[in-house]
């Protein structure tokens, strides 16, 4: 053995880098599932989660460490470039996905320092003048993908092959037989299938929804899905909620997660009387200004962070995986305007996994760190800071429409 | 990247009352600031 270790000449030999990313695919995917058995272990078992499901592109991109890979290209991009190099290739950047830099509010391109700096440009104001009588001012640049009311029992209409219920993104209902509101999700807690006898609603009524809160894909969603976390519902007292006859196990605890400290009467106090829930989803290209205005004048009174994955979102993806919406990093902002609630959900994606909001300060999206604020709900998924301080008299921080409110950054 | 707007809105159908409507279609190329619906 002596001599074997001794005299054996040693040789190095290069691996193919196929071999290393699939190497680091396969670490992380395992990660990732034993986090998600963990995070079973915690909870009760009968509690349903979402996997990416979709064709083989989507299994082979679940395998991918997307947000470390979204953190290293930031990073790639914060590299300051050489000065001399700046103007050539901001134009090659600027030919390649479409930027129209005559509409930067800086010129000079050798001050930006680097990819990132550009990629956040600012844009000249009087390129961009803000509707002033419209109900709905665009929040960014980009294209329009989906846009609508919210029908009856929840569906939107099938857009590229994708029919999902806006419900799922925002509050998974159905419609009851019974609901004195139907377009009123505030009123429609409840689930069926598993047992559940009916629901009575924050408000006291007693709700026969049998309908799901939405399906896509075959699995059901509910509001807890998209405002507490797909999986990470947890048993969180909500006012008054414990003692309502709710149906035990999982849709009272994803009632109670989804209502969030402030109890469901919050909810239904934001929707009352002949009013419809409309949605819009604007894409932003590569290319695009990825800063983001307030769309209209309201009042922003929390803000829900899902530090989910980074899966693209280009609307290829989005065709491919329907449940993108739901599994992706976000920043929800729920509040109020004039006729009454009003969400802006800004989505990441892999190469701008950075959503920064300029009224909030705390807020770090695709960022290694745990969120271990003390305010934070524990194992469910977001982290939740609220505005109420921000003006007392309006209870939130109020916006503007055309204000800026934050961006996407690269990584 | 992406950004969902949901929001509450009168009905559009609603009697001698105005209501909200989408003045963009589905596919526009918007900029930030353009009118995508009124009541």
């Amino acid at each position: 053995l002596n001599t074997a270790w001794k005299d054996t000449p040693v040789k190095w030999y290069p691996i193919p880098v196929g071999l290393g990313i699939a190497f680091l695919g396969f670490k992380h995917y395992t990660t990732v599932i034993d986090r998600e058995r963990k995070s079973a272990d915690a909870t009760d078992s009968d509690r349903h989660e979402i996997h990416p499901t979709g064709p083989w592109q989507v299994r082979i991109l679940s395998t991918l460490p997307l947000k470390a890979l979204s953190r290293l290209w930031g990073k790639f991009n914060e590299i300051p470039l050489p000065v001399f190099l700046r103007p050539a290739g901001f134009k090659l950047y600027a030919w390649v996905f479409g930027v129209n830099i005559p509409e930067a509010k800086n010129q000079d391109l050798k001050s930006y320092r680097n990819l990132a700096e550009f990629f956040y440009r600012e844009i000249d104001p009087a390129t961009r003048p803000i509707h002033s009588s419209a109900a709905i001012v665009s929040p960014s640049d980009g294209k329009v993908l989906m846009l609508g009311e919210v029908r009856e029992g929840g569906r939107v209409e099938n857009v590229k092959g994708m029919t999902y219920s806006l419900d799922a993104l925002l509050s998974g209902h159905g419609e009851p037989s019974t609901s004195p509101n139907p377009a009123s999700p505030a009123v429609l807690f409840a689930r069926d299938g598993e047992g559940a006898t009916g629901a009575t609603s924050p408000g006291g009524e007693v709700v026969q929804s049998h309908e799901e809160f939405a399906r896509i894909n075959g699995i059901s969603y509910t509001v807890g899905e998209l405002f507490s976390g797909v999986d990470q519902a947890t048993s969180h007292k909500a006012d008054g909620l414990e003692d309502q006859s709710l149906p035990p196990g999982e849709a009272k605890r994803d009632v109670a997660a989804a209502v969030g400290p402030k109890g469901a009467s919050w909810f239904r106090s934001q929707i009352d009387g002949a009013k419809r829930l409309y949605f819009a989803v604007v894409y932003l290209a590569p290319g695009d200004y990825h800063r983001f205005h307030s769309p209209t004048e309201w009042v922003v009174e929390t803000r829900r962070h899902f530090a989910g994955e980074l899966f693209s979102v280009s609307p290829y993806l989005q065709a491919l995986l329907p449940s993108l919406f739901i599994l992706n990093e976000r920043v929800v902002l729920l509040g109020r305007w004039r006729y009454g609630f009003f969400s802006m959900t800004p989505v990441g994606a892999t190469n701008v996994g950075s959503i920064v909001l300029n009224f909030d300060r705390e807020l770090r999206t695709n960022s290694l760190a745990k969120d271990t604020r003390a305010d934070t709900l524990e194992g469910h998924g977001y982290a939740e800071a609220h505005y109420q301080l921000a003006s007392k008299l309006l209870a939130g921080h109020p916006l503007r429409r055309g204000e800026e409110m934050g961006g996407f950054r690269l990584g | 990247s992406t950004v969902v707007l949901v929001f509450e809105a009168p009905e559009g159908k609603e009697k001698g009352k105005a209501g909200f409507r989408w003045i963009v279609e589905r596919g526009s190329v918007v900029k930030m600031g353009q009118a995508l619906g009124v009541v």
